[in-house]
């Protein structure tokens, strides 16, 4: 199917590194898809949708600037889906 | 607020911790002083003391690394993940360890320090993230200014969710400000007006002078002297060997065998005493006669038996080639130093009952005093 709009204006560099992210802060037993190899878009999304919950963002489950914006600062490193 | 799955929290009453690793961005003493006040944002509010220790094993263990430091959790690097701790329990349960490839500060350039080891140091009680933007578990660095820094309510009401609440918001009895400690009678109060007078210390404090002799002090004010009981004012200290003002941040430092103590005012800070290793002294130095800040060098003179020492109050650290003989750099002051401070730019330095005034500027003695001179008499 042709990429959403939304899509194709994130670059690959942000899509990697919010994938780390998600990795990283937002892997917990329940999504081990995420921490087991490449996401796939259906993962992506809804981890996304929670990070962008907790962070108070709109839940779109797509990579926006504002989320981006978050992914981007300094943080803790203890995840925030902890275990 | 949030806490971690199970609740898991500390089960005694002292917790100690232990800094294994500094970073050179900061000297020790700011480190150790940083650190101490990141748990008494907690201490003040619940029933928990924080202690530091200097060796083996603590509760919470401390290090400040790049990259791999020992845990399946290496750092990446400047930026992105700053700092992380584990949750309580026994092992490697609340240990705390900092990304070396920050800039670790005391103020709003590079990453606050006081913020991110107050924010890592929930976790090590407890804590989870929160996802109130002001609290300080919000996962994400944000500055703010730290001068008189409490604990936000979000965080406050989850720390005290696991532990209770102490009763007073200050863990150590702390006497009113400006409380007029009343001269009590001790044992043996020291004769003031002998021509043979020697005192144990000397130093200036926020303006007035204090000398020290057995349990107490003479304060000189601008119209009067008052002989005070250390221990009524500093109820930890019960005599002193030393004394000196580090006049730009308002502290002053007792110090008595291999241990000192830091005060502002009639209030003891938290987190002491330390032991004197801590300014580079080696074991050997068991006592240190007296000190005195120069303001115009930016150093701490430490005089040790015939020796003294120069300490960089800005590195924090002993200046090389020290100790050197006093009479080396000091001819005329005398062979030791009982007791050494700083008044209108000239040091004083006493052997015995004598004390010179010294210009230290010229490196030359102005005029031969007797300590008692300076108690009214």
């Amino acid at each position: 199917a042709p990429a959403s709009v939304t899509q194709e204006t994130v670059s690959t560099e942000d899509q990697e590194a919010a994938e780390a992210y998600l990795k990283h802060f937002y892997s917990d037993s329940s999504t081990s898809s995420v921490s087991g190899r490449r996401v796939s878009i259906q993962d992506f999304e809804t981890t996304l949708k929670q990070m962008q919950e907790f962070f108070g963002l709109e839940v779109t489950g797509k990579l926006d600037t504002n989320t981006i914006k978050v992914i981007k600062k300094p943080r803790c490193g203890v995840s925030d889906v902890a275990e | 607020f949030g806490h971690f799955p199970g609740k898991p929290k500390w089960e005694k009453k002292t917790i100690t911790y232990r800094i294994t690793e500094y970073t050179p961005d900061l000297s020790q003493r700011d480190v150790d002083a940083v650190i101490t006040q990141a748990f008494k944002l907690y201490s003040d509010v619940i029933p928990l003391d924080f202690k530091q220790v200097y060796s083996g094993t603590a509760d919470i263990m401390i290090l400040f690394k790049a990259r791999y430091h020992g845990d399946f959790h290496p750092f990446d690097g400047p930026s992105g993940v700053l700092a992380h701790a584990m949750s309580p329990g026994p092992d490697v349960g609340g240990d705390t360890h900092f990304d070396d490839d920050e800039q670790w500060t005391l103020s709003a350039a590079g990453v606050n320090l006081l913020l991110v080891a107050a924010h890592e140091f929930g976790h090590a009680l407890g804590l989870d993230h929160s996802r109130d933007p002001s609290a300080l578990m919000y996962p994400t660095y944000q500055y703010v200014n730290t001068n008189g820094y409490r604990l936000p309510l979000d965080d406050k009401r989850g720390v005290q969710a696991l532990y209770g609440v102490r009763e007073s918001p200050y863990p150590q009895p702390q006497p009113e400000p400006n409380p007029q400690p009343k001269p009590e009678p001790g044992p043996n109060p020291p004769e003031p007006c002998k021509r043979d007078l020697v005192f144990d210390a000397a130093t200036s404090i926020r303006g007035e002078l204090y000398f020290f002799k057995n349990e107490y002090y003479w304060k000189k004010t601008s119209s009067s002297i008052q002989q005070i009981r250390i221990k009524s004012t500093w109820p930890a200290i019960n005599s002193v060997d030393a004394a000196y003002e580090f006049k730009s941040k308002g502290v002053s430092y007792f110090f008595k065998g291999q241990q000192y103590w830091g005060v502002k005012g009639p209030v003891s800070l938290p987190g002491y005493p330390k032991p004197i290793s801590q300014f580079g002294f080696p074991s050997s130095v068991t006592k240190i006669d007296a000190a005195v800040y120069v303001k115009s060098t930016g150093r701490t003179l430490f005089f040790v038996g015939s020796n003294y020492w120069s300490f960089n109050e800005r590195t924090g650290k002993m200046d090389r080639g020290f100790p050197k003989p006093i009479h080396h750099d000091f001819p005329g002051i005398g062979s030791r130093v009982d007791a050494a401070f700083e008044n209108y730019g000239y040091l004083y330095f006493s052997d015995g009952a004598r004390q010179t005034e010294y210009e230290y500027k010229k490196g030359r003695v102005r005029r031969v005093l007797l300590n008692y001179g300076w108690l009214n008499c």
